[in-house]
């Protein structure tokens, strides 16, 4: 553990919370892509299937449980409890796109042919792409409410940390993971032209609107 | 193998 692991795993919790306290309070789900959402239930899923086979410790089983815990009580908000709120129209990603092509890759590129490598590998590729369906939304509808930009921060900040910890622990660890590296990466660069709109506007108080 | 295992990040 590195203070870039652990202020990255933070970060990612602070965005999940974030995320949940914007549709407890607001009893509103505007404007977030449920498809997103679901796609974040099943990397987490999938990924933490070890919480039944392996401990690790007690912060790492701890996270995990939140984490899910999570995960299913925004799928639940969006789909069952705030259903009339849901902006389905716009949340209109095939995820089909997404999900069949990562379950391919996940069969083909891994570290070992076992089920439950596969899970894990298949989740990171997941993982990789899950906040597209929520990014094309915004597109699509031009804006997004300042509370959305700060959740979208927080998930793109928790993977640039990753980076660094990763650095971090090939440089004092000896020790790189290729596959979680490469997802990690592309995850994070898919957050660069938000990150650019989120330094240039919302810091500076503006609503997060595109150009039409 | 190169992978983390037991995989202990998130």
């Amino acid at each position: 553990m590195n203070i870039f692991r652990l202020t990255g795993d933070l970060s990612h919790l602070a965005a999940i919370i974030i995320l949940l306290l914007k549709i407890w309070k607001s009893r509103s789900c505007a404007g977030i892509s449920g498809k997103s959402q679901i796609l974040f239930a099943i990397v987490f899923t999938t990924r933490y299937l070890d919480l039944l086979s392996t401990f690790i410790s007690l912060y790492n089983s701890c996270m995990k449980v939140i984490y899910i815990g999570c995960a299913y009580a925004t799928v639940y908000m969006i789909y069952m409890k705030f259903r009339a709120t849901y902006d389905g129209n716009h949340d209109s990603f095939r995820v089909e796109f997404l999900v069949v092509p990562v379950g391919g890759l996940a069969v083909l590129i891994n570290h070992d042919f076992s089920f439950m490598e596969i899970l894990w590998t298949f989740s990171i590729y997941l993982e990789s792409v899950a906040i597209l369906p929520q990014l094309f939304m915004i597109s699509k509808t031009g804006e997004a409410e300042t509370i959305t930009t700060h959740y979208l921060f927080c998930l793109g900040l928790y993977r640039a940390l990753y980076i660094f910890n990763w650095v971090w622990r090939f440089y004092f660890e000896g020790f790189f993971d290729l596959i979680a590296i490469v997802a990690g990466v592309v995850q994070t660069i898919l957050y660069c032209d938000f990150f650019y709109l989120y330094v240039t506007k919302v810091l500076k108080g503006k609503k997060l609107s595109l150009p039409a | 193998s190169l992978s983390i295992n037991p995989k202990d990040e998130l």
